[in-house]
């Protein structure tokens, strides 16, 4: 699910 | 972090700096399109909001902070120190075209409706297209300095090695965001053909000249 991608790029 | 998304954010960063530098030493922005610089402004805003919120890392946070000020530091050298030079003849792209849709098509797909991941979403659809009137200008007048053609390569370039990327992620952290994806694609396409002209032309040291 989207849950899981990290919101961690610029 | 692999090296693409680190060559993607240096690039990022290079055209940046190249454009400040370009505005800052020959005190003009003649061939730069003002609009483009405040939709970058509203991308970084709207995107950056998490930096209250959430901590990631300090590279994450230096560079966001990077990214919102020069922004806006480029909006203010345009539209107020070096206003005299700014072309607004030429630079009469709608911005609300292009805001509005970008708005209405994140308030439809998303991940999740809240607040955050709206506006995150909105900045995401509003970036693939902010370019469009820097690149309607180029356009207009028919060339481009070589240095603003260098800003658009590095900052062309930013959101083709995102793409790469993602699909490192994707066969390597097993995830994948389609709406980053999707978006990302369709800016990267926009300047397909000025990465042509740049390639073929100005890295031959001959001035970026769009056919009349």
């Amino acid at each position: 699910s989207y849950k899981n991608v990290p919101k961690d790029e610029l | 972090m692999n090296i693409f998304r680190l060559l993607g954010d240096l690039s990022h960063l290079l055209a940046i700096i190249v454009l400040l530098l370009k505005i800052w030493k020959t005190r003009s922005c003649a061939g730069i399109s003002g609009k483009s610089q405040i939709l970058f402004a509203i991308v970084y805003t709207s995107r950056y909001l998490d930096l209250v919120t959430t901590y990631i890392s300090a590279y994450n946070t230096f560079m966001k902070l990077i990214f919102v000020v020069a922004a806006y530091a480029t909006v203010y050298l345009m539209y107020i120190k070096f206003k005299a030079t700014y072309d607004h003849n030429h630079d009469t792209f709608r911005m609300e075209f292009l805001v509005i849709p970008s708005l209405i098509l994140a308030l439809l797909i998303n991940h999740e409706l809240t607040v955050l991941e709206v506006l995150w979403t909105f900045s995401i659809y509003l970036e693939s297209v902010a370019i469009l009137p820097q690149l309607f200008l180029v356009s207009k007048t028919g060339e481009a300095e070589s240095i603003t053609s260098h800003y658009l390569f590095a900052l062309g370039s930013y959101r083709g090695l995102y793409l790469l990327n993602w699909v490192y992620r994707y066969y390597a952290e097993d995830h994948y965001d389609l709406i980053a994806i999707v978006a990302g694609l369709v800016q990267t396409v926009l300047y397909c053909d000025f990465f042509y002209l740049y390639i073929t032309k100005v890295l031959k040291g001959k001035k970026l000249q769009l056919p009349a």
